[in-house]
């Protein structure tokens, strides 16, 4: 950007490029290039050059939604993990299991997964890993009865927090977003206010479609946050601003390998400054 | 509907007299919109643009009555051209054991394609053998183990600690041994940007020199896919590309990215979790998808 005495169509189209190969959107990103062309359509070279990055930084900044920690005053506290197959559940469950028992926490996994091979064996190793509880039925057993299990033992155990993963399934299949309706109902109906949260992951290398999965999952089980995995690759994960600009849901963690101490908290400005290059 | 979109362009513009290039360009910012929106990467559909733009030009659009239909059919059939026109079929020429080798990013669903393609072989009558290559995903080879075990098909694992190019070669001699005459091997997802794992994958098709390898991605990637495509080409030159998970409601925009950008056939599309759930590529069905 710059070289030019004012912010001209060639510039708007250099950042328009940018933004778009982010993931941010087209929509979103026309309204970025809008509100740019306003400010700035006819501003002189200095205060262009520096005044462009602000102003997109701020822009975006905006349109995060601020990220809070994740909820674990109450006890237990249940966190019921969701998204697309593949996105990286079961990967962030074991770096979040991680996460508490390092802070003394006494933490419990419920394997709701019961349909993919060997989803299971995958969260058992995980739990041996970092010294967690796991409540778990043979393969093929109704996900909702593990989850019902899980929460009776976590009271009886005096468990801190659980984490209950669920199986992969894309927000299109009705019959699968029931069976997470399910779940949900049946964890609440066994625990005050459970659960506590409910974290959407989202692969950082999804498109446009992620949108659409934020939309559906949350209109089916109510999100409370959103985890950016694989944020390591060399994908930006633009998508999750107009995620968090329209459903008001933040990121509250990324995922950045495939470790146990693998996850961050979400960091805005630095999102933002590496998304912008 | 892009088509009613161009038509509600068109219309606007018959009212101003004869048709320009200057519509024509109108028209086809609103075919980019749609690209980009459908996931295509950038650079790609500015440059598909182009070329869709010459063709329009060049088939006097601007004299005909349905300028609007007519430019999506450029834009359609050109779109046909460059996913590679018809059907690229898996190569299984050359004396057996063949070799095929799934490769791809963290969960692009390459475990789950190599049973179903084993699956499929097996029903055209061939005998595979799956090879258990990812060391390091916890419970990878055991999620082998039961696909195979699902489909009748023989999985070769090594023992705990065995480096993935000595247990390609297992696999390989297992399948010469016993008479089997195409070994599949489900490779660890990786990362391009991981140099290690990226030249683990070149030994592993150094040792066993793949007939076929696949480059597996999820049919809902969005701009990253061309950098991701072109990195692991130009590691690999893996020679078919196989989309997963367009059951989803994604349009797909990754595969004219990755066909355009490596040149490499789509070969086949996921559309289920289950093993039957393979589908050969189709290229006028996923332009229609991707134009929405
Ligand atoms: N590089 C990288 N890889 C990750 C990250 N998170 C998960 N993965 C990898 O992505 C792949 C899929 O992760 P899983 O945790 O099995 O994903 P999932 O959502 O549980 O998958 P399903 O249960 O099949 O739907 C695995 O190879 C993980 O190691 C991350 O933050 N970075
Ligand atoms: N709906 C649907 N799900 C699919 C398809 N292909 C794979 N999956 C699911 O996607 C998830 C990831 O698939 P895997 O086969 O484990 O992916 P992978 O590439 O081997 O993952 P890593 O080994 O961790 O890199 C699983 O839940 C699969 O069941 C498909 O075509 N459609
Ligand atoms: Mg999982
Ligand atoms: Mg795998």
């Amino acid at each position: 950007v710059g070289g030019k005495p004012r912010l001209d169509e060639e510039t708007l189209e250099e950042i328009e490029e940018i933004l778009i190969q982010a993931d941010i959107g087209v929509d979103t990103s026309m309204d970025l290039i809008e509100r740019l062309r306003e400010r700035y359509g006819d501003a002189d070279h200095e205060e262009v050059e520096q005044g462009v990055f602000d102003l997109l930084a701020r822009e975006l900044g905006s349109m995060l939604t601020v990220p809070t920690p994740i909820a674990s005053t109450h006890r237990p506290t249940i966190i019921l993990v969701v998204g697309v197959n593949g996105a990286g559940k079961t990967t962030t469950v074991g770096k979040l299991a991680k996460r508490f028992s390092d802070d003394g926490k006494k933490v419990m996994i419920a394997a709701c997964d019961t349909f993919r091979a060997a989803a299971i064996d995958q969260l058992e190793i995980w739990a041996e890993r970092t010294g967690a509880d796991i409540v778990r039925h043979q393969a093929g057993a109704d996900a909702a009865s593990v989850a019902y299990d899980a929460m009776e033992a976590a009271v009886a155990q005096g468990i801190d927090v659980v984490l209950i993963d669920t199986a992969g399934r894309l927000h299109t299949k009705v019959n699968l977003m029931e069976e997470l309706k399910k779940i949900q109902r049946v964890v609440a109906r066994t625990i005050e206010g459970a659960p506590h949260e409910t974290l959407l992951v989202l692969d950082a290398t999804t498109g446009q479609n992620a949108v659409e999965q934020a939309r559906a999952f949350h209109r089916d089980v109510s999100l409370t946050g959103l985890v950016l995995a694989k944020l390591d690759g060399t994908a930006k994960g633009g998508v999750i601003v107009a995620v968090t600009h329209e459903l008001d849901v933040p990121v509250r963690l990324v995922g950045l390998g495939e470790g146990e101490d693998d996850l961050q908290p979400f960091d805005p400005e630095h999102f933002i400054a590496a998304l912008l290059g | 509907q892009i088509s009613d979109k161009l038509e509600g362009v068109f219309k606007k513009l018959r009212g101003q007299g004869k048709l320009t290039e200057a519509n024509i360009d109108e028209a086809l910012r609103e075919v980019r919109r749609a690209l980009l929106e459908a996931d295509v990467n950038y650079k790609v559909a500015r440059d598909f643009i182009k070329r869709v733009k010459e063709r329009a030009l060049g088939q006097d659009v601007l004299k005909s009555i349905t300028p609007g239909q007519q430019v999506v059919k450029v834009v359609h059939d050109e779109m046909v051209v460059l996913l590679g026109g018809e059907q690229a079929p898996l190569d299984l020429t050359g004396s057996p054991p063949l070799v095929v080798m799934m490769i791809g990013l963290q969960g692009a669903g390459k475990t789950t394609t190599a049973g179903k393609l084993a699956l499929q072989l097996k029903e055209k009558g061939r005998t595979p053998l799956l090879v258990a290559a990812d060391v390091y995903r916890p419970a990878a080879i055991d999620q082998l183990e039961v696909l195979g075990e699902s489909i009748d098909v023989g999985v070769y694992r090594a023992p705990d600690g065995t480096d993935p190019v000595e247990i390609a070669r297992g696999g390989l001699e297992l399948a010469k041994a016993t008479g089997l005459d195409t070994v599949i091997i489900d490779t660890a997802g990786r990362l391009h940007v991981d140099d290690e794992r990226m030249d683990e994958v070149a030994r592993i098709k150094d040792a066993v020199s793949p007939r076929e390898i696949l480059f597996v991605a999820d049919g809902a990637t969005g701009q990253d896919a061309v950098t991701a495509a072109s990195a692991f080409y130009e590691q690999l030159v893996f020679t078919g590309v196989v989309l997963t998970r367009l059951d989803s409601d994604t349009r797909g925009g990754a595969a004219l990215s990755i066909r355009e950008v490596t040149g490499v056939p789509i070969k086949y599309i996921g559309v289920s979790e289950k093993p039957d759930g393979l589908e050969v590529f189709h290229p006028d069905r996923l332009a229609s998808r991707i134009l929405g």
